[in-house]
């Protein structure tokens, strides 16, 4: 069975779709079969792996409230090894709509624990969460085997990372006893900056091991890459962006030999 | 009677926090009496301006969903001239909390609009939104005269321009007639970026005078400011980003004394 990891940080902005994107596509260029499913209604990830508007007819929506078959609703992207099943502005009204369900928190781990999944032979499952802890994420996190969280190098990511780790704690205590933490990779990291050292400092001194040795830098070429429909792997393959993305893939890939 | 603008932008990390709280400082430096409104459970306009977690007993929470008088959730800040309504994690549950009351999109306007704001002598009030299009969101949109959109230029905050549009549109059309676009503000701006002046182009082309002339370079005092619990402006009041949302500051006033 795949390895699930909720990407999540109810920060904004923070890189949790850059992060999904391109760990993902650098693990599918080294031949693991990756599924990303998008579950922010703002559906960046589709949109950054070139799926256009008319096919997401069946989307993590139908995926969540009206019971579809996993099959149905997964697409494979121009980059081989890795599929998604894309979102639309339709899932912002899956909070609510769950809400109802007395199973509500559970939905998604229905769904990604059927009996069919190793037929799809997938390595990983990424799950791109949305800029809050509301249900959506939470059904993420009880769907998941671990928390991947990216952390931007600045103050107010800091901020919210102890509500973060409560929010986790409390969902391995209530819903998923296995729930862990796959690691903190600080994102948008300069060097040159004062700021980003300190925030580095502040994390390896308060989470240790937690944090990714790995660290992805502040890098254009990685912003530009979601307006050509591609992951920075293949937008700007020598870039650092694109080699820092490597490196975390070959740092995850290790800790979940290691396992 | 004060003006009432949301600050909002579904896309996370846009800079509304950072807009609402260093264009409300400008705004008081140049003697104007400003009320922040934190409608975001992190909570971080509340921390960039001050707020321990000692003052925050009363919130933006209370002010919701248990009905408590204004002035006794109000709180002056360093900055003279600013107060603000501060919100801590406990904002996280009103979402689902307002969901049964009938009047749930017009509790804040009920707050706002009550007789005695006058007595407060505010000129302006600015609601720091979360980064969603959820009720709270919803709520300040039929709560305010207008909307501020701080727009990262980047190409996924491009993306979610049209359904933020969408959005304000529907308010508009069925709860707040006269809700209108104060303007779009370009954030993290860097001309030395080809990303920047394309987003820039094409905002300007789709939205002509909406967008307002002054743009808010990407600047690392403005994002170290915050960590010394300051805006900008007192931080450092001779920074680039600092005379940035002074120039905004006397551009939203030019429009608002037209109107
Ligand atoms: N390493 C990087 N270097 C430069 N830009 C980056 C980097 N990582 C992300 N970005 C840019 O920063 C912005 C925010 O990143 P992204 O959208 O991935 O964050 P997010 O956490 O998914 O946001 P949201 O909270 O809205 O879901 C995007 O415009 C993205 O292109
Ligand atoms: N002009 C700027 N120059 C440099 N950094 C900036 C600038 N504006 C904002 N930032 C930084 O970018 C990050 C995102 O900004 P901010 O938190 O204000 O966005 P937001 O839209 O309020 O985020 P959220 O969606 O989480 O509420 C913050 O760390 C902030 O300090
Ligand atoms: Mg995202
Ligand atoms: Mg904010």
């Amino acid at each position: 069975n795949p390895k699930i990891v909720a990407v999540a940080n109810q920060k904004g902005g923070v890189g949790k779709t850059t992060t999904t994107i391109n760990l993902a596509a650098a693990l599918a260029e080294i031949g693991k079969q990756i599924l990303i499913i998008d579950l922010d209604p703002q559906g960046n990830s589709s949109t950054g792996l070139g799926i256009q508007p008319d096919r997401r007819q069946l989307t993590t929506f139908e995926l969540l409230l009206e019971d579809i078959d996993l099959k149905s609703v997964i697409l494979e992207t121009d980059v081989e090894n890795l599929s998604i099943v894309p979102a639309t502005v339709d899932l912002s009204s899956a909070d609510i709509e769950l809400y109802t369900n007395e199973k509500r928190v559970f939905v998604l781990r229905g769904v990604l624990k059927q009996q069919s999944m190793s037929e799809f032979g997938f390595d990983f499952i990424f799950i791109d969460c949305p800029p809050s802890l509301n249900l959506l994420t939470i059904n993420a996190m009880v769907a998941s085997n671990s928390v991947l969280i990216p952390l931007q190098s600045e103050f107010f990511a800091l901020e919210g990372l102890s509500q973060l780790m409560l929010t986790i704690r409390e969902v391995r205590a209530t819903a998923n006893k296995d729930l862990r933490i796959e690691g903190v990779v600080l994102t948008m990291f300069d060097s040159r900056n004062n700021l980003s050292l300190l925030i580095e400092e502040d994390a390896r001194e308060n989470l240790g091991d937690l944090v990714f040795k790995s660290k992805i830098p502040r890098n254009v070429r990685v912003s530009e890459a979601p307006s050509h429909s591609k992951p920075v792997l293949s937008y700007d393959p020598i870039s650092k962006g694109a080699q820092s993305y490597r490196d975390l893939a070959s740092e995850f890939l290790k800790n979940n030999q290691r396992a």
